[in-house]
Protein backbone atom coordinates (compact mmCIF):
# COMPACT_ATOMS: atom_id res chain seq x y z
CA UNK A 1 0.00 0.00 0.00
CA UNK A 2 1.39 3.76 -1.31
CA UNK A 3 0.36 6.89 -0.18
CA UNK A 4 -1.56 7.19 -3.63
CA UNK A 5 -3.65 4.00 -3.65
CA UNK A 6 -4.73 4.72 -0.01
CA UNK A 7 -6.07 8.45 -0.85
CA UNK A 8 -7.25 7.20 -4.03
CA UNK A 9 -9.47 4.20 -2.61
CA UNK A 10 -10.44 7.50 0.31
CA UNK A 11 -11.29 9.18 -2.60
CA UNK A 12 -13.80 6.36 -3.86
CA UNK A 13 -14.88 6.04 -0.32
CA UNK A 14 -16.02 9.99 -0.24
CA UNK A 15 -17.52 9.64 -3.69
CA UNK A 16 -19.58 6.71 -2.92
CA UNK A 17 -20.90 8.83 0.96
CA UNK A 18 -21.10 11.71 -0.93
CA UNK A 19 -23.30 10.58 -2.90
CA UNK A 20 -25.83 8.81 -0.95
CA UNK A 21 -25.58 11.71 1.19
CA UNK A 22 -26.67 14.10 -1.51
CA UNK A 23 -29.58 11.53 -2.15
CA UNK A 24 -30.43 11.04 1.09
CA UNK A 25 -31.14 14.48 2.51
CA UNK A 26 -32.35 15.70 -0.39
CA UNK A 27 -34.43 12.69 -0.71
CA UNK A 28 -33.85 13.01 -4.77
CA UNK A 29 -31.71 11.74 -7.32
CA UNK A 30 -32.15 14.81 -9.44
CA UNK A 31 -29.02 14.82 -12.02
CA UNK A 32 -27.75 11.60 -10.70
CA UNK A 33 -27.30 8.69 -13.66
CA UNK A 34 -28.84 5.51 -12.34
CA UNK A 35 -27.46 3.58 -15.38
CA UNK A 36 -24.24 5.20 -14.17
CA UNK A 37 -24.74 3.89 -10.91
CA UNK A 38 -25.88 0.14 -11.54
CA UNK A 39 -22.99 -0.01 -13.90
CA UNK A 40 -20.84 0.56 -11.13
CA UNK A 41 -22.56 -1.97 -9.08
CA UNK A 42 -21.94 -4.68 -12.00
CA UNK A 43 -18.06 -3.00 -12.05
CA UNK A 44 -18.32 -4.30 -8.12
CA UNK A 45 -19.39 -7.15 -8.20
CA UNK A 46 -17.94 -8.77 -11.44
CA UNK A 47 -14.69 -7.50 -9.99
CA UNK A 48 -15.09 -8.99 -6.23
CA UNK A 49 -17.25 -12.10 -7.07
CA UNK A 50 -14.42 -13.90 -5.08
CA UNK A 51 -16.09 -12.70 -1.93
CA UNK A 52 -19.07 -15.06 -2.62
CA UNK A 53 -17.35 -17.51 -4.21
CA UNK A 54 -15.45 -18.44 -1.01
CA UNK A 55 -16.08 -17.51 2.63
CA UNK A 56 -14.58 -14.38 3.02
CA UNK A 57 -13.28 -13.71 6.90
CA UNK A 58 -13.53 -10.05 7.54
CA UNK A 59 -10.00 -10.09 9.03
CA UNK A 60 -8.52 -7.62 6.43
CA UNK A 61 -9.48 -3.87 5.49
CA UNK A 62 -9.38 -5.10 1.62
CA UNK A 63 -12.23 -7.50 2.22
CA UNK A 64 -14.31 -4.98 4.15
CA UNK A 65 -13.99 -2.34 1.43
CA UNK A 66 -14.88 -4.95 -1.43
CA UNK A 67 -18.02 -5.07 0.73
CA UNK A 68 -18.28 -1.84 1.45
CA UNK A 69 -18.23 -0.76 -2.08
CA UNK A 70 -20.62 -3.78 -3.10
CA UNK A 71 -23.73 -3.12 -0.27
CA UNK A 72 -23.05 0.71 -0.91
CA UNK A 73 -23.92 0.87 -4.95
CA UNK A 74 -26.19 -1.83 -4.44
CA UNK A 75 -27.92 0.52 -1.69
CA UNK A 76 -27.20 3.63 -4.34
CA UNK A 77 -29.01 1.69 -6.82
CA UNK A 78 -32.05 1.09 -4.98
CA UNK A 79 -32.33 4.66 -3.75
CA UNK A 80 -32.83 5.75 -7.79
CA UNK A 81 -35.02 3.04 -8.50
CA UNK A 82 -36.96 1.97 -6.20
CA UNK A 83 -37.48 4.71 -3.05
CA UNK A 84 -37.15 7.87 -4.58
CA UNK A 85 -37.80 6.99 -8.07
CA UNK A 86 -40.02 9.77 -8.58
CA UNK A 87 -37.62 12.00 -8.91
CA UNK A 88 -35.23 10.09 -11.25
CA UNK A 89 -34.77 11.52 -14.55
CA UNK A 90 -35.26 9.11 -16.87
CA UNK A 91 -35.71 11.37 -19.75
CA UNK A 92 -32.21 12.57 -19.89
CA UNK A 93 -30.48 9.50 -18.54
CA UNK A 94 -30.74 8.33 -21.79
CA UNK A 95 -27.62 7.02 -22.73
CA UNK A 96 -27.42 2.87 -24.05
CA UNK A 97 -25.93 1.32 -21.26
CA UNK A 98 -25.56 -1.47 -23.80
CA UNK A 99 -23.39 0.46 -25.95
CA UNK A 100 -20.85 0.22 -23.45
CA UNK A 101 -21.78 -3.41 -21.67
CA UNK A 102 -21.27 -5.35 -24.69
CA UNK A 103 -17.99 -3.61 -25.94
CA UNK A 104 -16.61 -4.02 -22.65
CA UNK A 105 -17.59 -7.70 -22.35
CA UNK A 106 -16.39 -8.31 -25.79
CA UNK A 107 -12.59 -6.77 -25.34
CA UNK A 108 -12.60 -8.81 -22.13
CA UNK A 109 -12.81 -11.78 -23.83
CA UNK A 110 -10.32 -10.60 -26.47
CA UNK A 111 -7.88 -9.12 -24.68
CA UNK A 112 -6.94 -10.13 -20.79
CA UNK A 113 -3.93 -11.65 -18.99
CA UNK A 114 -5.78 -15.79 -18.89
CA UNK A 115 -8.95 -17.00 -20.55
CA UNK A 116 -10.63 -18.13 -17.63
CA UNK A 117 -13.92 -17.11 -15.88
CA UNK A 118 -12.62 -15.10 -12.70
CA UNK A 119 -10.37 -13.44 -14.73
CA UNK A 120 -11.93 -13.12 -17.48
CA UNK A 121 -15.09 -11.02 -14.90
CA UNK A 122 -12.34 -8.76 -13.46
CA UNK A 123 -11.27 -7.64 -16.72
CA UNK A 124 -14.77 -6.86 -17.96
CA UNK A 125 -14.80 -5.56 -14.59
CA UNK A 126 -11.85 -2.98 -15.15
CA UNK A 127 -13.09 -2.35 -18.79
CA UNK A 128 -16.57 -0.99 -18.13
CA UNK A 129 -15.14 0.86 -14.94
CA UNK A 130 -13.82 3.00 -17.51
CA UNK A 131 -16.85 4.06 -19.07
CA UNK A 132 -19.11 4.05 -16.77
CA UNK A 133 -19.22 7.42 -16.35
CA UNK A 134 -20.20 8.54 -19.66
CA UNK A 135 -24.16 8.12 -18.94
CA UNK A 136 -23.31 10.31 -16.24
CA UNK A 137 -21.42 12.66 -17.78
CA UNK A 138 -23.99 12.66 -20.80
CA UNK A 139 -27.11 13.29 -18.60
CA UNK A 140 -25.25 16.41 -17.35
CA UNK A 141 -24.72 17.76 -20.96
CA UNK A 142 -28.44 17.68 -22.03
CA UNK A 143 -29.67 18.96 -18.74
CA UNK A 144 -26.52 21.59 -18.98
CA UNK A 145 -26.29 21.95 -15.63
CA UNK A 146 -24.68 20.10 -12.43
CA UNK A 147 -25.56 20.38 -8.68
CA UNK A 148 -22.56 21.30 -6.87
CA UNK A 149 -22.84 18.48 -4.56
CA UNK A 150 -22.91 16.29 -7.76
CA UNK A 151 -19.76 18.03 -8.88
CA UNK A 152 -18.08 17.21 -5.72
CA UNK A 153 -18.84 13.80 -6.57
CA UNK A 154 -17.92 13.41 -9.95
CA UNK A 155 -14.63 15.20 -8.41
CA UNK A 156 -13.98 12.99 -5.92
CA UNK A 157 -14.77 10.02 -8.37
CA UNK A 158 -12.56 10.96 -11.24
CA UNK A 159 -9.35 11.99 -8.76
CA UNK A 160 -9.73 8.02 -7.36
CA UNK A 161 -8.30 6.42 -10.67
CA UNK A 162 -6.18 10.05 -11.37
CA UNK A 163 -4.85 9.24 -8.15
CA UNK A 164 -4.48 4.93 -8.88
CA UNK A 165 -2.30 6.23 -12.43
CA UNK A 166 -0.32 7.75 -9.54
CA UNK A 167 0.60 4.54 -7.61
CA UNK A 168 0.74 2.69 -10.56
CA UNK A 169 3.90 4.80 -11.61
CA UNK A 170 4.75 4.18 -7.84
CA UNK A 171 4.48 0.74 -8.09
CA UNK A 172 5.78 0.30 -11.43
CA UNK A 173 9.23 2.12 -10.13
CA UNK A 174 9.66 0.55 -6.51
CA UNK A 175 7.95 -2.57 -7.22
CA UNK A 176 8.43 -3.17 -10.77
CA UNK A 177 4.99 -3.98 -10.45
CA UNK A 178 2.82 -3.71 -13.92
CA UNK A 179 -0.89 -4.30 -14.63
CA UNK A 180 -1.24 -3.35 -18.48
CA UNK A 181 -4.70 -3.61 -18.47
CA UNK A 182 -5.69 -1.75 -15.13
CA UNK A 183 -3.23 1.17 -16.39
CA UNK A 184 -4.62 1.69 -19.70
CA UNK A 185 -8.30 1.44 -18.65
CA UNK A 186 -7.50 3.64 -16.00
CA UNK A 187 -5.91 5.93 -17.89
CA UNK A 188 -9.14 6.42 -20.89
CA UNK A 189 -11.23 6.30 -17.33
CA UNK A 190 -9.17 9.65 -16.21
CA UNK A 191 -8.79 11.26 -19.54
CA UNK A 192 -12.91 11.37 -19.71
CA UNK A 193 -13.06 13.53 -16.81
CA UNK A 194 -10.47 16.33 -17.81
CA UNK A 195 -13.31 18.30 -19.54
CA UNK A 196 -15.19 17.86 -16.04
CA UNK A 197 -12.17 18.49 -13.95
CA UNK A 198 -10.97 21.56 -16.29
CA UNK A 199 -14.98 22.87 -15.40
CA UNK A 200 -14.74 22.16 -11.46
CA UNK A 201 -11.41 23.83 -11.06
CA UNK A 202 -12.38 27.10 -12.53
CA UNK A 203 -15.96 27.13 -11.64
CA UNK A 204 -16.98 25.26 -8.61
CA UNK A 205 -13.91 25.68 -6.62
CA UNK A 206 -14.87 30.07 -6.96
CA UNK A 207 -18.15 28.72 -5.81
CA UNK A 208 -19.77 28.83 -9.24
CA UNK A 209 -22.04 26.37 -10.73
CA UNK A 210 -21.04 24.52 -13.66
CA UNK A 211 -23.83 25.38 -16.54
CA UNK A 212 -22.80 23.49 -19.54
CA UNK A 213 -23.46 25.65 -23.03
CA UNK A 214 -26.70 24.20 -23.25
CA UNK B 1 2.58 -9.78 -4.28
CA UNK B 2 1.18 -13.63 -4.91
CA UNK B 3 0.74 -14.65 -8.32
CA UNK B 4 0.64 -12.66 -11.36
CA UNK B 5 -2.92 -13.69 -11.41
CA UNK B 6 -3.90 -11.82 -8.15
CA UNK B 7 -4.83 -8.69 -8.27
CA UNK B 8 -4.15 -7.14 -5.24
CA UNK B 9 -5.59 -3.71 -5.72
CA UNK B 10 -9.19 -2.60 -5.10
Amino acid sequence: MNIFRLFGDLSHLAAIAILLLKIWKTRSCAGVSGKTQLLFAVCFITRYIDLFLHFVSLYNTEKVMKLIYISASVFTCYLIFFKFKATYDGNHDSMRAEFLIVPAAGLACLINTKFDAIEILWTFSIYLEAVAILPQLFLISKTGEAETITSHYLFAQGSYRALYILNWIYRYHYESHVDTIAIVAGVVQTILYCDFFYLYITKVVKGQKIVLPA
Amino acid sequence: GGSLLHHDEL
